[in-house]
């Protein structure tokens, strides 16, 4: 395509293409978009990072999509979000509001190195590529990798593991750079982690069972955030924290964030229920990223709506 | 290019708390090679996992030996991954 228009929102696509994609929506759209290079992957690919945003010194919401590579459908949500970003912006008052007070950040590939493996290699790559010493099995898994309840329960040590958490916490680079993007940014408001599938929205803790304190509000917002999303075509989704939801987990990308002060931390599991688990056909695609985007501007109107 | 010809998605149902726990002893089994696409958890939530070919018809055994139901969610894998392929090369020419 030679612009984000000709795109095929329908379709999955390669790591170029997506990257394509991400410079073409910035030269087009050059006083909204730009683009932030927050790291390498341990391959040396660029951790590249979508910038939505009218002003300077903004509060910012954050959304992330596929840290597991093989969760195709979310990778594929996550760009049709960005071009829905620049279409609805100035058209949709909700969006501009939010816009024209908070920056947003999209990350549309957040394991560069695991999502071209999926390509070429290994269609059911999850984990990053990084080796293992003393192991034959490469990577770690990202998801595992944080630095809350590092090393407890609902993460593995083995280093074949798909649930491998790493030597150390952070030591994967593609998580690394976000949580010296978080840092040094400061002033994030909501943190969206989005994976595939089971049909969930989750937020903190995984590590542990005892609640986290904003649990009450937490919850009502995950409550109409998957009555939106199902307004559009029935997709049921189930909600709660993570340990309670789904399993233990620790190491978690969002009970870190929440530790960080990120209040409206959430996960999503995008569709399916298991028919055809991390290979989706493509023509659930769009549906799946349009209904997700009325749960994530469910969260991001709260966001605005609730300062704190 | 890694081949899942026969690799085999099953969702197992678990009914009660030792069948749970039977299942997560199966999870630490890494030489068996399975790919837990969902976790054990609970009896409210069914278990998906990948099964390699080679280690099919023990895993059916196994399950049935422990009265543990299970369905084929995916009958080949390599067979939906062939028809991925070749859904985005037809849409790759249009």
């Amino acid at each position: 395509p030679r612009n984000t228009d000709g795109y095929d929102y329908a379709n999955y696509h390669t790591l170029n293409e997506i990257n394509s994609f991400i410079d073409m929506l910035v030269a087009e759209n050059p006083n909204l978009v730009s683009k932030i290079v927050i790291g390498q992957s341990y391959e040396g690919r660029p951790l590249n990072v979508l910038k939505f945003s009218t002003g300077a010194n903004r509060p910012g919401i954050w959304i992330d999509t596929g840290i597991h590579s093989r969760e195709w459908v979310t990778q594929a949500s996550g760009t049709w979000f960005a071009k829905k970003i620049v279409t609805d912006y100035g058209r949709d008052p909700a969006l501009t509001a939010i816009l024209n007070k908070m920056d947003i950040f999209l990350e549309i590939v957040t394991n560069p190195d695991g999502y071209a493996y999926t390509h070429t290699s290994n269609r059911m790559w999850r984990k990053t590529r990084k080796p293992n010493s003393g192991y034959s099995c490469v990577g770690v898994d990202p998801n595992r990798n944080w630095d809350a309840g590092f090393g407890g329960a609902g993460a593995s040590g083995y280093p074949c593991s798909e649930t491998y958490r790493g030597p150390y916490a952070n030591s994967e680079s593609e998580v690394k750079s976000i949580v010296d993007f978080v840092k040094s940014h400061g002033n994030l408001k909501a943190f969206v982690s989005i994976h595939s599938y089971s049909q969930m929205l989750l937020y903190p803790y995984g590590y542990t069972s005892t609640p986290c304190k904003d649990q009450s509000e937490l919850h009502a917002l995950a409550k109409k955030a998957i009555t939106d999303l199902a307004s559009l075509y029935g997709t049921q989704y189930t909600y709660g924290s993570i340990i309670n939801t789904i399993y233990q987990a620790s190491g978690g990308t969002i009970d870190w964030t929440y530790n960080q002060g990120i209040k409206y931390s959430y996960t999503f599991e995008l569709r399916d229920t298991g028919r055809y688990g991390f290979a989706l056909p493509a023509n659930q695609i769009i549906p799946t990223a349009q209904e997700t985007w009325l749960a994530l501007m469910a969260i991001m109107q709260h966001t605005y709506n609730n300062p704190y | 290019r890694e081949n899942f010809v026969g690799h085999q998605v099953l969702r197992i149902q678990p009914t009660n708390e030792e069948q749970i726990s039977v299942l997560r002893s199966l999870a630490e089994k890494h030489d068996l090679g399975l790919d837990f696409w969902t976790e054990p958890v609970s009896v409210t939530k069914p278990v998906d996992v990948r099964i390699p070919f080679k280690v099919l018809q023990p895993i059916k055994i196994f399950l049935l030996e422990n009265d543990i139901q299970y369905s084929i969610m995916i009958q080949d894998l390599q067979d939906l991954l062939d028809e991925e392929e070749r859904v985005m090369k037809t849409r790759s020419a249009q």
